[in-house]
């Protein structure tokens, strides 16, 4: 997918990142399996 | 590198009425992550999505958009599904590769639900 967001979010000093997509073709690596 | 988890997020079905939030969400994260930082991550994305005009937006002091200072992991609960129509409530703590081993234990990605806290 082209668009994919990217967001950190931090709790009690973790900071974990999350990557977002309007779609899941293309994104999710266990959809390219089917 | 913490291994990576694949999430479908969507709506709680029960207690979210679709004109509310209708956004199913596909997002990829570490196994790290904690069901707190997903919370947390859901009230950003709904507070910069609502934008200025989003209810609860305000200008802060320090020009930073009032939604986005509020933000916090208590906004939304999120749940899984477990057996036909049964939800269960994952512990704030609980890091998702532990719901992963612990509820979900399949190949494909995590099925989540999210809605707003009830005692709000």
């Amino acid at each position: 997918p082209e668009e994919v967001i990217v967001t950190d979010i931090t709790i009690n000093s973790l900071t974990v990142t999350f990557r977002e997509a309007l779609v899941a073709r293309g994104f999710f690596r266990s959809w390219e399996m089917e | 590198p913490s291994s990576e988890i694949e999430l479908i997020f969507c709506p709680h079905p029960l207690l979210v009425g679709n004109q509310q939030y209708s956004q199913t969400r596909y997002v990829k994260t570490t196994a790290n992550a904690t069901v707190d930082h997903l919370s947390k991550y859901l009230a950003l994305r709904v507070a910069l999505e609502d934008g200025p005009s989003g209810a609860q937006a305000g200008r802060s002091a320090e020009g930073e958009p009032g939604a986005l200072r509020d933000v916090s992991e208590k906004q939304f609960t999120i749940y899984i599904s477990t057996a036909a129509g049964q939800f269960t409530t994952l512990n704030g703590s609980l890091t998702l590769e532990l719901v992963n081993e612990k509820f979900w234990k399949l190949c494909k990605p995590l099925e989540l639900y999210y809605a707003p806290t009830q005692d709000q």
